[in-house]
This record gives structure tokens, sequence and C-alpha cells, in this order.
């Protein structure tokens, strides 16, 4: 929540004027982000859990829609079109074919839940393959990286408490959260050794 | 197993 509101907050019209918006976030990261937030989060008006869960996902929807809608329509000329270009049907279709083969339940609901999940994985690549073409992240982008990083990287926290107390886990979802926070590290290992010392991530050309 | 139980984490 901190790392997409901190998105939000920045690109947001009344915090910036529209030169300041941060450069060097991928929209295809964010679209990618939204179709998982909004296939993931279908059962929000069926399946009551809790009320923080009801307004966590609200707000990643919310939120994540606002990010691409101020991205990639508010402020389209500041978006850097030349160095966004992994295509992102090379992740979603994979995404779809594995979650109609590996799922829990053959179901429409539960099969977008699945494909969300893998999704959420890989929706970083786009980000990753921008920052190492720019060459250099803003600092914020960095902060914003890390923050997402870290939410799957502490659920793995989450699920190993659960197996051992509660004996539950959830093959599809710990997999697909390890598989995700593993394309993390390196740039955990550059953001710790790098921006957290005051300096700004630079990519070796 | 869990598509039984409602998934219950973001």
């Amino acid at each position: 929540a901190a790392g997409i509101g901190l998105l939000v907050g920045m690109n947001c019209p009344k915090a910036v004027k529209p030169r300041d918006v941060i450069t060097g976030i991928s929209g295809r990261s964010q679209i990618l982000f939204l179709v998982t937030y909004v296939a993931r989060y279908l059962d929000l008006l069926t399946n009551f859990v809790s009320v923080y869960n009801t307004a966590m996902k609200v707000f990643f929807i919310a939120a994540s829609a606002a990010t691409v809608y101020l991205m990639l329509f508010k402020f389209k000329a500041t978006y850097d079109h030349n160095h966004d270009t992994l295509r992102v049907e090379f992740l979603i279709a994979p995404c779809a074919l594995l979650a109609l083969v590996v799922n829990h339940d053959f179901t429409p609901l539960e099969i977008l839940w699945t494909f969300s999940i893998y999704l959420e994985s890989v929706a970083i690549l786009p980000q990753l393959f921008m920052v190492s073409k720019t060459g250099e992240a803003e600092t914020i982008t960095s902060h914003y990286l890390f923050a997402l990083g870290s939410y799957r990287a502490l659920y793995i926290l989450n699920w190993i408490y659960r197996y051992y107390f509660d004996n539950f886990f959830d093959l599809i979802a710990i997999v697909a959260g390890v598989v995700q926070t593993v394309l993390y590290c390196d740039f955990f290992y550059l953001y710790i050794t790098k921006v957290l010392k005051g300096k700004k991530i630079v990519l070796p050309a | 197993d869990p598509s039984k139980e409602e998934h219950d984490e973001l």
C-alpha cells in the first residue's frame, strides 16, 4: 500500500507540477498490476473476509487504476515510450495457459485468481527491464520497487507461519510468491548497497 | 485443499 500510495502521490497532479512527474516508471508493469488486482479481487463483493481485506482490495484496484490513468492519459507526454518496451504478451499468454493447466479448481473465478497469481510474479519484469535499459532508477522509483518487492517477501513469512500454526498452505501462491521475490533479489541488492547509502542506482552500461 | 476454502489473502 505504501509503494502504490507513493506512486499515486508522486503522479498526482496536485502534488507535482506535470514536468516533475517521476519518469522511469514502466506503464506496462502498472497495467499488469491493474490486471492482476482486478482478476484476483473479483470476489470483492461475494467473499467478505474482513474490513481490512476488503479495504485493501478496493485500495489496490483504485490506486493502480489511478496510476495507469495518470501515467498513460493525463501525463502521457512524460511517459517514456522508447524505454518501456518489454512485450507483455509474452508474459500474459504463458500465465493464462498455466492458469488453465495448473489450478486448484476449474471454475472461472478460480482460473482468474490463479492467472492473477502467476501474472503478479512476472508483472515487475517490464519495470526491471526498463531500469536496465535506462541504466538507472530514480530514488523514489527505488523506494517504490523496494516496497512492492518486500510486500510479497513478507507474505512468505506469513505462509511459513500459517503452515506451522494453521497447518494451511497454498502451493500455487507460495511458488509464484517465491519466484516473484527472487526476481526482486538483484534489485534488493542494489537498493540496500546503493540507495540506502544515498546513492542513485546506476546500472553498468 | 485451498480451493475448497475461499481465498483469504490479498
